[in-house]
């Protein structure tokens, strides 16, 4: 472990918590994609196979269960308890066009042809778009709550810092995993258009609105 | 054979 690491896995925290937050406080999930957390829960489900067989270490068993379990209860106030506030007209994106894609590369560029490997392949490729819905659903509304902005701002951070980390693992450790880090450059590419109207925008108090 | 990395990272 090291501090970007552990800075990205508090900012991804982080994120997940202002997201719960937001929908408990107001009641309400506008403004958020279901679409987005339905490919984030796949993700974490896919990539946590392996929390009954190999333990890392009690952080690491404690984060995934947090990460799936409050995935999981966001879905749930999403399409249950605050569904007549979940706006689907404007979550239309059509992820089966992530998830293809996505599932063949897995099977193509992968480190070792096994199931659990390329299941862990397809979450971080997975991951890498699975904010799409997400973004597509603000440029369609035009604007962003500030809640939703802190949300999105934390959730790109974390991937972020999981770069330095892995820049710090290649010269620390000699540790290099290539898919994670091609993935992790193309996910917070991703958000850079949104970097730049969080920190140009909400830093000075403003509301995201993006030209509709 | 190619070394895989054990994905100990959340």
């Amino acid at each position: 472990m090291n501090i970007f690491r552990l800075c990205g896995d508090m900012s991804h925290l982080a994120a997940i918590i202002i997201l719960l937050l937001k929908m408990w406080k107001t009641r309400s999930v506008a403004g958020i994609s279901g679409k987005s957390q339905i490919l984030f829960a796949t993700v974490f489900t896919a990539r946590y196979l392996d929390l009954f067989t190999s333990f890392i270490s009690i952080y690491n068993t404690c984060m995934k269960v947090f990460f799936i379990g409050t995935v999981y209860f966001t879905i749930y106030l999403i399409y249950m308890k605050f569904k007549a506030t979940y706006d689907s007209n404007h979550d239309s994106f059509r992820v089966e066009f992530l998830i293809v894609p996505v599932g063949g590369l897995a099977f193509l560029v992968n480190h070792e042809f096994a199931p659990l490997e390329i299941i862990w392949t397809f979450s971080i490729y997975l991951e890498s778009v699975a904010i799409l819905p997400q973004l597509f659903m603000i440029s369609k509304t035009g604007e962003a709550e500030t809640i939703t902005s802190h949300y999105l701002f934390a959730l790109g951070s974390y991937r972020a810092l999981y770069l330095c980390n892995w820049i710090y693992r290649y010269y620390a450790e000699g540790f290099f995993d290539l898919i994670a880090v091609v993935a992790g450059v193309v996910q917070t590419i991703l958000y850079c258009d949104f970097f730049y109207l969080y920190i140009t925008k909400v830093m000075k108090g403003k509301k995201i609105s993006l030209p509709a | 054979d190619e070394f895989v990395p054990k994905h100990d990272e959340l």
